[in-house]
């Protein structure tokens, strides 16, 4: 597996903050723990009706999604599997294999 | 052969460093390889200068690509501009008007150890490699280190977040690298472009302040015709406008600091997609990606080579 399998189960969710409290919410989360924001470029930038792309890694996939039903807010999972996309994406293994 | 290497495939910083080598000796008519310095990691700095050699006086437009470490379809492209150029400067009267008028200089690859980086440990690295003594963490964002606004909005002073600016403008040794050879041909770079990745915009100045440029209407008029022509190819929509208000307010960025420094037609693309693969966009999107670029990137010269000052 490309990268030593590290992204198996790690997910990339879109969320948009209806309100000024989930964004609030929502930047508190994502500093807790530690996401990999994908858009915007900063927490600093998520505010009412902002985009944001999160990649969160398999173990805080638990918290968040749990956190996000709680809370209500909508979240849509772009990405199921980060490993699975990237190697499907790509013809690294077979360059690999090739190798 | 140019035709033999696959430009449909992401290729490692070797790779792309082997392929610049092969193009300075095979194609010494059009191209010439240089350094312009060494990354933080002693790397060198590649940059292809394009054109047909001449005496006369010559303007150039300045292409750079792969700042961010993730946004792969960036030097993906820097790439395909290239093979392009030299491919068809004989049968494409747009290409071979570009490169007889004017030069251009390509970096395919800005980040060259965050690059290197995202191939051999994180996919998903964004910033340089350099180090910083007082934490843990590691890279700047060579996207926040120029000097304009330095370490305003949008940017952060904590070394270990993505929008670090660094502990001073261009402590990075690419981006003093990259801003030093700007500085340095100011007066005959008449474009800077630089590809990132992904949101599917044309960005113009200014990003770090709501406010219009001087030169507003010409570069209105080529990002306009840059996104029809860009979307005429697949039915792909890129939005265009100001960075600061298409996008969001952010300071130290390269567009701004070269609009800033002289250069009077600066763009940043973000290129496909809009999420849906984020930054893993699939090798069977390469071509499409760029071709429909490509179609933009020879619009905006075209334009500002006929229609503005």
């Amino acid at each position: 597996h490309l990268y030593s399998n590290r992204y198996a189960g790690d997910k990339v969710i879109r969320l948009i903050p209806n309100t000024e409290e989930e964004a609030y919410a929502l930047k508190k989360i994502y500093r807790q723990l530690k996401v990999d924001l994908w858009q915007p470029r900063s927490i600093s930038y998520v505010s009412e009706g902002t985009v944001t792309d999160v990649h969160i890694p398999q173990s805080g996939c638990r918290t968040l999604l749990a956190f996000l039903q709680e809370t209500n807010i909508q979240y849509k999972i772009l990405i199921e599997d980060l490993q699975k996309a990237l190697e499907n994406g790509s013809s690294l293994q077979t360059q690999r294999n090739r190798r | 052969s140019l035709s033999a290497y696959n430009y449909e495939v992401y290729h490692s910083l070797e790779e792309i460093q082997n392929w610049m080598y092969h193009l300075n000796k095979t194609h010494s008519s059009l191209i010439h390889m240089f350094s312009i310095g060494k990354s933080y990691e002693g790397r060198p700095l590649f940059v292809l200068k394009l054109g047909r050699r001449s005496r006369a006086y010559k303007k150039a437009v300045w292409i750079d690509c792969g700042m961010h470490a993730r946004e792969w379809i960036g030097p993906a492209f820097c790439q395909w501009f290239v093979k392009e150029a030299l491919l068809t400067y004989k049968s494409d009267p747009t290409m071979r008007k570009m490169l007889n008028y004017l030069h251009f200089y390509v970096m395919p690859v800005f980040n060259v150890d965050g690059y290197h980086f995202s191939w051999t440990n994180d996919r998903f690295w964004r910033k340089t490699r350099s180090r910083n003594s007082m934490f843990g963490c590691r890279g700047v964002d060579a996207n926040r280190n120029w000097k304009v606004k330095w370490c305003d909005v949008g940017a952060s002073m904590h070394p270990c977040d993505d929008t670090y600016c660094g502990p001073f403008p261009e402590s990075e040794p690419e981006v003093k690298a990259v801003a030093k050879f700007l500085r340095k041909h100011r007066k005959h770079i008449k474009a800077y472009l630089s590809f990132h990745a992904y949101a599917q915009i044309l960005l113009y100045p200014y990003s770090y302040k709501r406010a219009t440029i001087p030169n507003f209407n010409c570069v209105e008029s080529a990002a306009h015709k840059a996104v029809n022509a860009l979307q005429s190819v697949y039915g792909v929509r890129y939005r265009h406008g100001p960075a600061s208000s298409t996008l969001y307010v952010s300071s130290g960025s390269s567009m701004d600091w070269a609009y800033k420094n002289g250069i009077p037609y600066t763009f940043a693309f973000e290129l496909r997609d809009t999420g849906h693969f984020g930054f893993l966009l699939p090798e069977m999107l390469i071509r499409p990606t760029c071709t429909e670029t490509m179609l933009a990137v020879k619009n905006i010269t075209m334009h500002l080579l006929k229609k503005c000052p």
